[in-house]
């Protein structure tokens, strides 16, 4: 998985 | 108490099959406006946010909100015992530690009835934004579940990018390269053949074919597939089924190495 972004490093936790 | 009824049960089973390989578990939640799920593999790389509207159910009761947390793959053994026409109904008491799920076959003869344990599932919810895509394309479910599976024979990402006119798909490995490219076509004939493109900006952005991949087993869930990308943004990989509701995924982009 290199060069994979994390999705949370996109969406806010609530 | 929470209680629904679907009548067409092969839906439910399509939505476990398309999810039950990315995640392990996941809460269930419902309210008064629906049945929703949301949840991240478990290398926190994609999201799948489902959601299933009260009134896409025959009958749709929840007296409080409820958050029920099951293992998929127990879930999935269970809807595998549902045939895809009976009805299915889902039922749980407030504070209860069962969902009891009852089979109706169309003609009434056979009723089944299982309970499956609740668990306690720590999780995330992430707030997912309203936003203004660069690129959407809607494109046939099943064409775009071959092309990712095709070019997952060559390589491990894929690069989408999107013009006013077409959407290309290009992967490169150790044996060669491959691209595929799909024309806009709004055809008028067959709707269900139709492509559709709808951008604001030219955009092009790598993902791992992987992910997009295991997002395609929710082809059986609708004729179209819509895809939403912006720069350096996740895609959103989206089914919708008619009048019940909708199945993302959302899967971050690869940077640049």
């Amino acid at each position: 998985l290199a060069g994979q972004r994390s999705i949370s490093a996109f969406f806010a936790a609530k | 108490m929470f209680e629904a009824r679907i009548a067409q049960g092969g839906l439910l089973k399509k939505v476990v099959e398309a999810i039950k390989d990315l995640i392990e578990d996941a809460n269930f939640d419902c309210n008064n406006s629906g049945f929703s799920l949301q949840a991240m593999d478990s290398s926190h790389v994609s999201l799948v946010a489902l959601s299933l509207r009260a009134d896409g159910f025959e009958h749709y009761r929840c007296d409080r909100n409820v958050s029920m947390g099951m293992k998929l793959a127990n879930l999935s053994k269970i809807l595998k015992c549902a045939g895809n026409e009976d009805a299915i109904t889902m039922k749980s008491e407030d504070n209860g530690d069962t969902i009891t799920f009852m089979f109706e076959t169309p003609n009434q003869e056979r009723l089944s009835e299982f309970d499956l344990k609740l668990m306690d599932i720590d999780s995330e919810h992430l707030g997912i934004p309203e936003a203004e895509y660069d690129a959407t394309v809607k494109l046939p479910a099943g064409e775009f579940q071959r092309i990712v599976k095709d070019l997952s024979s060559i390589g491990d990402t894929v690069e989408i990018s999107v013009t006013k006119d077409a959407v290309k798909f290009g992967t490169t490995g150790d044996i060669g390269s491959a691209n595929i490219m799909c024309r806009q076509n709004k055809s008028v004939d067959k709707p269900e053949e139709s492509t559709e493109i709808d951008i604001n900006e030219p955009v092009a952005l790598t993902f791992a074919l992987r992910y997009l991949n295991s997002f395609a087993k929710a082809t059986p869930l609708s004729t179209h597939v819509v895809l939403k990308l912006s720069k350096d943004l996740p895609i959103v990989v989206e089914y919708h089924v008619p009048d019940v509701g909708r199945l993302g995924f959302y899967l971050a982009p690869k940077v640049e190495e």
